[in-house]
């Protein structure tokens, strides 16, 4: 029994670096191998090779809930909110997510909400018509929130089942920024019943810790309701998510896979959770 | 911050007599964790703390009526080996145009930079060119033609239909030909996993010979960063890095473990969306940051 002590600890030393590694965090390892030797203790396991699946368990704990789908729910338009910092994905997941939603069978408005950066139109024009959807746009450097109040009733005259709301990409820190993101979600409230009825955090999987700071801001200020994790095609773990479900409470609904118009997956959390120790 | 722990930490050790190897280890693990929360990979701190390890079980410290004090030395000390002393300038052609390449991964701030690096020097007197090199992502080069257009620096284009080889080769043709002296070329953002776009970037720079290939790295990237940049540099030989979004609120490890896996100078900081904002780096300035 005392040389599987032994084991054990060298093999919580692995876990430990296969968790770090994968951008779960200080804080969340720590957590998560407390847990795993209270399991040990309490189930009197003296099988090391069994571990690594309490551990896949205890994460799959943390991450996994009903609630992680998105479902465009009986509200007409229904609202999606698309919001994050800068240069995460926000626009393709968009495009991606119109072009699902569109083969559903639902007919699709996106509003450019993104008035400030170079081109941000433009893109967000190309990935609407592969996708089928229509835009509502206003000239460079207009107010965002009137293009979405304009793109609300656009939404209502034409009878649209899903509106999609881009945004400019914003650092959390910056106060003017989240104060105009805020009044985006006010503009949104006060025209349409609701709205917005799903706020979207859109985060890199190649982020760091700062992901939590992400969410906890932008979940500030505008409710989110789901996270959209693009990326996770490269060698990114993204288990940021882990702590951010667990501190902050937000679901991954989404993740990117690639930039072509079909790489959007429902969250699997059990895949997302293989694919940690691979 | 990190130097007020340790001499806290340190000041109730001194209570207890004699420093002891075991007390500076319970030291290092502080330093340690502070590393590893400003997301620093956690196999680069492993070698960090060897290394002040070593320095600090010598008489530096335990044999010093300071402890602390000479911890925090040596802790400073091989953070400045690690990140650099000094700014590192930009290259200068010998002859004919200066030439920047900018790669790294999607949406790190290349494009941004480009235009910023054009600005910066079109300020210092010279007569920059941007080229627009990324035919993958929709409206990339409008982007840049923006931008060029607010800059008043002209955007070389070939549309999205032309491999970026060639675009990069006749860019450099024109730019000889039009007395352009810095040109900065824009890539598409790419995974370092994907062979066929890295191929790509390897053929651009062996057609162009850059003067500068430099890796643009987003400052909030974890653990993964260093395989990232640990391949471009491998495949491209890279000449430096520019560290985006400094402008936010992560602690910035990444610099050091990009440091520490390529040893690779970092030459410039975006500090936030507009084109002014870009500074040469200062390696101290971003040690104190990432250790708090
Ligand atoms: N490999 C990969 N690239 C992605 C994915 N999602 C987005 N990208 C790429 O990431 C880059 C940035 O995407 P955008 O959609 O412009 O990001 P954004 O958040 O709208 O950026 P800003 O509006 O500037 O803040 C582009 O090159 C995209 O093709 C993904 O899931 N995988
Ligand atoms: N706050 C801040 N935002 C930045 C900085 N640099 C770039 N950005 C923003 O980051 C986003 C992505 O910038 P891009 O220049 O499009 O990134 P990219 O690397 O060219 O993206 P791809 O071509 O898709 O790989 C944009 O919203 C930029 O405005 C910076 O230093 N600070
Ligand atoms: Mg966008
Ligand atoms: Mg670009």
């Amino acid at each position: 029994i005392a040389s599987n002590r032994k084991i054990d600890e060298e093999l919580l030393e692995e876990l430990e670096m296969i968790l770090l590694q994968a951008d779960v965090g200080v804080q969340t390892t720590l957590k998560l191998l407390d847990r795993i030797r209270e399991v040990v203790k309490e189930r009197g396991f003296d099988d090391s090779s069994q571990l690594e699946g309490i551990l896949q368990d205890e994460i799959l704990t943390i991450l996994d809930g009903s609630e992680s789908r998105l479902h465009v729910g009986p509200e007409r338009p229904y609202a999606i909110m698309v919001l994050g910092v800068n240069g995460v994905g926000k626009t393709t997941t968009i495009g991606k997510l119109a072009a699902r939603l569109r083969q559903e069978g639902h007919s699709v408005l996106v509003a450019a909400g993104d008035t400030f950066r170079a081109a941000a139109t433009d893109q967000l024009d190309i990935w609407c018509q592969r996708a089928g959807a229509d835009l509502i746009k206003g000239s460079q450097g207009a107010d965002a929130a009137a293009v979405v109040f304009d793109s609300i009733h656009a939404a209502r005259a034409r009878k649209a089942d899903v509106l999609i709301v881009d945004t400019a990409g914003r650092l959390h820190t910056k106060k003017n920024l989240m104060a105009e993101l805020e009044k985006i979600g006010r503009v949104m409230g006060r025209e349409l019943e609701g709205a917005p009825h799903e706020v979207l955090l859109v985060l890199d999987a190649t982020t760091g810790q700062n992901a939590i700071q992400q969410a906890k801001q932008f979940n500030e200020i505008a409710h989110v309701t789901g996270i959209a994790l693009t990326k996770l095609d490269g060698t990114a773990k993204g288990g940021i998510v882990i702590a951010v479900r667990e501190e902050v409470g937000i679901p991954v609904k989404l993740i990117g896979i690639g930039e072509q118009i079909e790489d959007l997956r429902d969250f699997d959390a059990a895949e997302f959770v293989e694919a940690l120790f691979i | 911050s990190l130097t007020e722990r340790l001499q806290q930490t340190f000041k109730k050790l001194r209570g207890q007599g004699v420093l002891t190897e075991k007390n500076v280890s319970d030291a290092l693990r502080e330093v340690r964790r502070t590393l590893m929360e400003a997301d620093v990979n956690v196999i680069v701190v492993k070698q960090f703390i060897d290394n002040v390890k070593t320095r600090a079980l010598g008489q530096e410290v335990l044999g010093s009526l300071t402890p602390e004090l000479q911890m925090v030395r040596i802790i400073r000390e091989e953070l400045t080996a690690l990140m650099g002393e000094e700014t590192v300038p930009l290259q200068i052609a010998p002859s004919g145009p200066t030439s920047v390449m900018l790669v790294g991964l999607q949406g790190s701030g290349k494009t941004t930079a480009a235009g910023k690096l054009a600005r910066l020097y079109q300020k210092q007197g010279r007569n920059p060119m941007l080229v627009a090199a990324d035919v993958y992502r929709p409206a990339a080069i409008e982007q840049l033609r923006i931008l060029g257009e607010q800059l008043e620096i002209p955007v070389f284009s070939m549309g999205d239909q032309v491999s970026p080889v060639d675009i990069a080769r006749a860019a450099m043709k024109q730019a000889l030909k039009q007395g352009h002296d810095f040109v900065v070329i824009d890539t598409a953002g790419r995974l370092q996993i994907n062979e066929e776009l890295m191929e790509e970037l390897a053929r651009i720079k062996a057609s162009i010979q850059p003067t500068e290939i430099l890796f643009v790295a987003n400052v909030m990237i974890g653990s993964e960063v260093v395989n990232v940049a640990k391949t471009f540099d491998e495949i491209l030989d890279l000449s430096g890095v520019i560290l985006t979004m400094l402008d936010g609120d992560a602690r910035g490890g990444a610099a050091l473990s990009i440091r520490s896996v390529t040893q690779k100078p970092i030459k410039f900081a975006g500090t936030g969306e507009g084109l002014d904002a870009l500074e040469v780096f200062h390696p101290d300035r971003m040690s104190n940051r990432i250790i708090g």
